[in-house]
């Protein structure tokens, strides 16, 4: 049994990235099989585990636009239970292409339809609501939602819920979503506040984790390693392994 | 004679948004003409100053879709010499359908290309190097760049520089660029390192001018009003004038 999980958000910045690489590091450290797959042309998270996206010769493009075989284009990662779907520039092309294909939505979902040796896939999605997103929200079991407690953030939530109905009611009836605070500075009144805001809105679906401020988030994107790997004992790992067994519970409870 | 500013950065949350809003103020308060326009299906600007996106019935995709007339879709902001020409969720659509037309890329060039009762046109982009983004290149004098001294950020600068030197070539040769740190955070060891690597790769190309971290950034948003107006003492207020004076010397130096 596999579980899809899209981590996305239409406002950038909000830490999608990091919260893929930082779930899939916890999740593996679990004796978890995890599956990433970059379905951003920036390819951050193909960085943030040391590969340099310029020498990514066939990516996540190969598999949407040119039917590759996902399996022949993923690759270890160097961590015990995480495999990569890599992404690099041909990905740019792929909110442009898609959509002239026949049910285009359905491609990705397709991709993953078979048996996959993997007991979790996470989709990290580009700050957007085109094709690539859609393709994700209709694949995933649910949506994993990285917001942080600003502003802007908290007001981008409004189109994003509105693309989950509209997926729901299109193609994926049973998609559920989570919202994740992220980056949070508890010092900051703004953030409280936001938070508070988001607490009395979402009730149930803001889940009860947060993800803190944490430098040493930044330093395990340069060391190319998932931040439970880099620093094991540091607040943001055991932050995210929090975040791991929240949403284990919530599958079970399902 | 009409500057027109492309603020661009595929990287997700780096200050585009609020860069655009705080250097519109500056130059307004400095008794320039400034039209702000926001190309964003997010409608940040829009939001940031004050105008729900929800009750936007007519916005920039009506121009660049459907041959609005620019000025008849721009409004006043309550700021004396600020103009916006507002987003709205419509915006999603451009991305999918302007590659269809002939010459798509220099649409928001033939818009601008009357004359404009503006010294200066700010373009707030979307998080990423499609169609949008390319009109925007096509249309600038130069692009503004802000980036976080962080290593996703600095790393995406690579793309750009790309799509910079394809633009040249093909459709707007004398096109400029300027990097703007944002975000600083002082205290950081890895902002000030990657500070110092951004001025050693790319020299004059840097702008001197840093904005630092300031949480009445934030608060500005909330208002509904731009730094330099909401709270001229703060440290923000002050950076993004000399931001303002610098652009203004540079241009006065070309
Ligand atoms: N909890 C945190 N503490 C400190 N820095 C963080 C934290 N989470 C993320 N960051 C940093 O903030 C920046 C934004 O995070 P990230 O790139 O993961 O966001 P994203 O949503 O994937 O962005 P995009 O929209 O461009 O895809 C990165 O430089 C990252 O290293
Ligand atoms: N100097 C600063 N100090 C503190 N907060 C800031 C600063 N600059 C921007 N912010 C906040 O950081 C967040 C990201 O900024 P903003 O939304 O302007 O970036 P953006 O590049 O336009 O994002 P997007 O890629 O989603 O369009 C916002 O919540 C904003 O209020
Ligand atoms: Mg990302
Ligand atoms: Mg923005």
């Amino acid at each position: 049994m596999t579980t899809i999980i899209a981590i996305t958000n239409e406002k950038g910045g909000v830490a999608k990235t990091t919260t893929t690489l930082a779930l899939g590091g916890a999740l593996a450290e679990a004796n978890h099989e995890v599956l990433l797959i970059d379905l951003d042309p920036q390819a951050n998270l193909t960085l943030g585990l040391g590969v340099p996206p310029a020498k990514v010769r066939r990516s996540i493009a190969d598999v949407l636009l040119n039917s590759a075989n996902l399996l022949s284009v993923s690759r270890e990662t160097g961590i015990a239970g995480l495999d990569i779907v890599p992404s690099n520039a041909e990905m740019s092309m792929a909110e442009r292409f898609l959509p002239v294909r026949q049910n285009y939505e359905h491609i990705l979902k397709g991709v993953l339809s078979g048996p996959l040796n993997y007991e979790y896939v996470l989709l990290d999605c580009p700050p957007s609501l085109g094709a690539v997103t859609f393709n994700a929200l209709t694949a995933a079991d649910f949506a994993l939602i990285p917001t942080q407690p600003e502003y802007f953030s908290a007001h981008g939530l409004r189109s994003l819920m509105g693309a989950i109905r509209k997926v729901r009611a299109q193609n994926n009836p049973d998609l559920a979503y989570y919202i994740l605070i992220t980056m949070m500075d508890r010092r900051n009144r703004i953030h409280r506040a936001l938070k508070e805001q988001l607490q009395s809105t979402f009730g149930e679906g803001l889940l009860e984790t947060i993800i803190e401020i944490d430098t040493k988030l930044r330093e395990s994107t340069i060391a190319g390693t998932p931040i439970t790997h880099y620093n094991p004992q540091s607040r943001s790992a055991q932050q995210y392994r929090a975040l791991a067994e929240e949403i284990l519970r919530n599958a079970q409870a399902e």
